[in-house]
């Protein structure tokens, strides 16, 4: 689950 | 990608654009620390490896590769340029790099959400940002004034740690197993180093008189 959490943030 | 999000990605786009630009015009970098320009060029080098590897929308890859630019064309002047490193202090930038960076890569080794070269230097990034503004908080303390350059940077930056938060607390409240306990202490590190800055900060303005921080 964690895996799908894109790191989206800068 | 909400408002705070938005707002904070702007002013910390606005806070390392200001000061290349300002560097760039008037050809100094006095009370610019290099050492934490150096660090901050290190934080994005190790948090966008992915860059290449992983798409997640033009906005995003566009916002690395300005960071990545700007910060490491920050560090080439203060280094390089010809007339603008004859303002650097060398002798008042003293802070060492060892004291920030081997704690960051040690705690990064044992604490992180999985152990993958990328995933630690990412946890390596977050404890360096959260870290990377102490040379500069002494450089001001030492030379003991803030001009426009630094007071604006600073500013700007502190703006940004506050919004991140300010996201990160909606998006806990709007998204569905949005739980990132490392960037978020490591920020909140960040954001009180920056507090503790704009209250000498707050309290110079109110009197009227240039920062003096305390010893």
């Amino acid at each position: 689950e964690k895996d799908n959490v894109p790191k989206d943030e800068l | 990608m909400n408002i705070f999000r938005l707002a904070g990605d702007m002013t910390h786009l606005a806070s390392v654009l200001v000061l290349l630009l300002k560097i760039h015009t008037i050809k100094s970098c006095a009370g610019i620390s290099l050492k934490t320009q150096e660090l901050y060029a290190i934080v994005f080098a190790t948090r966008y490896l992915d860059i290449f590897t992983d798409f997640i929308s033009l906005y995003n890859t566009i916002m690395k590769l300005i960071f990545l630019g700007s910060s490491f064309s920050i560090v080439w002047y203060i280094r390089q340029h010809k007339i603008v490193r004859r303002s650097y202090d060398k002798d008042q930038d003293t802070f060492r790099y060892v004291f920030i960076v081997l704690p960051c890569i040690f705690l990064a080794l044992i604490i992180n959400e999985k152990f993958t070269f990328k995933e630690v230097m990412w946890t390596f990034s977050l404890y360096l940002e959260a870290v990377a503004i102490l040379p500069q908080l002494v450089l001001l303390q030492r030379t003991r004034n803030i001009d426009n350059l630094t007071g604006q940077y600073v500013f700007l930056l502190g703006a940004y740690r506050a919004l991140y938060i300010l996201n990160w607390i909606y998006r806990y409240f709007t998204e569905p197993h949005y739980i990132h306990w490392i960037p978020w202490i490591a920020g909140i590190v960040q954001t009180l180093l920056y507090g503790d800055f704009f209250y000498y900060y707050f309290h110079s303005w109110k009197n009227n008189k240039k920062l003096q921080l305390p010893a």
